[in-house]
């Protein structure tokens, strides 16, 4: 289940959009005990000025990423194009499942959900 | 089922050679699995510090995937040589280990054994573990554990049954013998399980061992 998409205005700007992934919803459910889903969520939005330089508390700008923003802002080339909004800070998940010899397993998997989105 | 497509490519990623049935033999999660995964998963541990990444903390080991293998197979067989005073009947349990990828290290095999009546008089009693070699042969005694009253009976087998650094084996075949000390009643064992840590180095690095 996903935010409705974005459009280009402000509120357009790069950051973590909500993305529920609901393992019924991918067929797991029967061999997936727990978590019923989680929370993986996705980046989305634009990296341009003065987007791309943080506000206050937040990590610092990728120093080329506001390059490329400038460029960009200055002179429009197809190809170069903006900064990228990526993820840049995630967590793991861990999940119960049965396996195919009837073991209960407990496995961990790292970087599974978006915390933070940056422009890259 | 999962043709070879995304959802292929994503069993892959998360590291399931293959798509489990949609229907596997549903059985109770045992407690143990229910603890480890809540202490382990972000959202149910609400703990404020980020968890140590390729670590179960509750067992104190390096580890990344936890399993909890049913025993099968159990026979029983009078106590050998015949007539061997103050060792009950020799039961045989056999562990599937075939869904652990051969690059996966163990970093704990714990077995748990379950009497069928709890004794409070089991004080005393010893647990001995042996492995089946091939050929019908029993090795030597491994290990011998004390009984904890009110607990299962464990045993570590890092080492002993299971060698370290190295893939476990696709299935373990072991002899167990209870001897019950001063009480001399025997008791039966009901369930044996094995509580495996593996370690994937594809996904984390192995533990140095120590100097």
């Amino acid at each position: 289940h996903m935010e409705p998409r974005v459009g280009g205005d402000p509120a357009g700007t790069c950051r973590t959009r909500r993305l529920h992934v609901s393992f019924r919803e991918v067929g797991w459910h029967r061999w997936v005990i727990a978590p019923r889903g989680f929370l993986a969520n996705f980046c989305q939005g634009t990296c341009t000025l003065p987007e791309t330089l943080r506000g206050p508390g937040g990590p610092p700008a990728l120093n080329h990423a506001v390059l490329r923003a400038l460029m960009h802002a200055a002179a429009p080339t197809p190809g170069a194009g903006s900064p990228c909004c990526v993820p840049e800070r995630l967590s793991p998940i861990s999940v119960l499942f049965f396996d195919n010899s009837d073991n209960v397993v407990l496995r961990h998997y790292e970087d599974m959900v978006v915390d933070e989105c940056g422009c890259r | 089922p999962a043709s070879l497509g995304p959802a292929a490519a994503l069993l892959q990623v998360l590291g399931l050679p293959e798509a489990p049935r949609s229907v596997p033999t549903l059985r109770p999660v045992p407690p143990v699995m229910w603890r480890l995964f809540r202490r382990r998963d972000p959202q149910e541990a609400r703990v404020g510090r980020p968890l140590r990444p390729c670590h179960v903390e509750e067992l104190g080991v390096a580890g990344n995937i936890v399993r909890h293998i049913a025993g099968s197979g159990l026979s029983s067989r009078p106590a050998q040589p015949a007539g061997t005073s103050g060792v009950c009947p020799e039961w045989t349990v056999v562990f599937d280990l075939s869904s652990v990828e051969p690059t996966e290290r163990p970093t704990r095999v714990r077995l748990d054994v379950r009497l069928e009546a709890e004794r409070e008089d089991a004080r005393g009693w010893e647990l001995s573990v042996a492995l089946w070699a091939e050929a019908e042969t029993r090795g030597p005694e491994l290990l011998r554990v004390p009984a904890s009253p009110g607990l299962p009976l464990r045993a570590d087998l890092l080492g002993t049954a299971v060698a370290a650094n190295a893939s476990v084996p696709c299935t373990l075949r072991l002899a167990l013998s209870l001897h019950p000390g001063a009480t001399a009643a025997c008791g039966r064992l009901a369930e044996a399980s094995l509580l495996l840590v593996t370690l994937d180095p594809r996904l984390c690095p192995l533990p140095r061992s120590r100097r």
